[in-house]
């Protein structure tokens, strides 16, 4: 089956985002 | 509108938070702490509570899939291990919280592909002889998929190559007087 995988740059990334 | 959609994660995750009350018994002083499953619920937990490095110590912080408990006795962990990291007490600020957020970002980022089924969970023990990670597989017998996941721990943590980091089956932990735990793999 598909997997969510997010990679450590996004993840960083929506830290902060509102 | 596409930004009001929260990211969905391919696990729930719980995050637990242990504190050593004599007064009650072990189980009881894992504490759940809150469910999460996306990306925004993520960072408005880790934004919202004390770093790794503030927590007492003798205190551990816990990831797991939700429904695991971080305990070698859940059923989920009974059979399996964990791959140990091991700081020094002078890591215990910016290192120790980047570590356990880079840690966290692998389990939640499923950053061990096909792999990351076989992981359970990752506990952070805030001990005076030195912090630990530990990051816990369900099966100590898959150890193709166990490398996988040690090497690419190594990785994410900027280990160098000649650090050695050990995988120890958690029923190896439960022999009361072994001072010296057996490693099953390193990388």
């Amino acid at each position: 089956g598909t997997r969510i995988v997010y990679d450590r740059s996004f993840l960083l990334q929506m830290r902060n985002s509102p | 509108p596409r930004d009001v959609i929260k990211h969905p994660l391919q696990n729930s995750w719980t995050l637990w938070y242990f504190e050593n009350d004599r007064a009650k018994n072990w189980e009881d002083n894992q504490v759940e702490i809150y469910n999460f499953d996306t990306v925004e619920d993520f960072w408005a937990l880790v934004n919202h509570i004390k770093p790794a490095s503030e927590i007492r110590v003798g205190t551990d912080y816990s990831l797991f899939k939700k429904g695991v408990r971080p305990m070698w006795e859940d059923p989920a962990n009974k059979n399996g291990g964990r791959w140990l990291v091991s700081l020094e007490k002078k890591q215990r600020g910016p290192e120790l919280n980047n570590c356990w957020l880079e840690v966290m970002l692998c389990l939640i980022g499923e950053a061990f592909d096909e792999f990351s089924d076989d992981v359970c969970g990752a506990v952070m023990n805030i001990r005076p002889k030195g912090d630990k990670i530990g990051i816990w597989t369900g099966d100590g017998t898959r150890t193709n998929s166990i490398m996988e996941i040690g090497q690419r721990i190594k990785s994410r943590l900027n280990i160098p190559a000649k650090v050695l980091i050990g995988y120890q089956l958690h029923r190896d932990l439960t022999v009361k007087n072994s001072s010296v735990i057996k490693n099953r793999h390193q990388v």
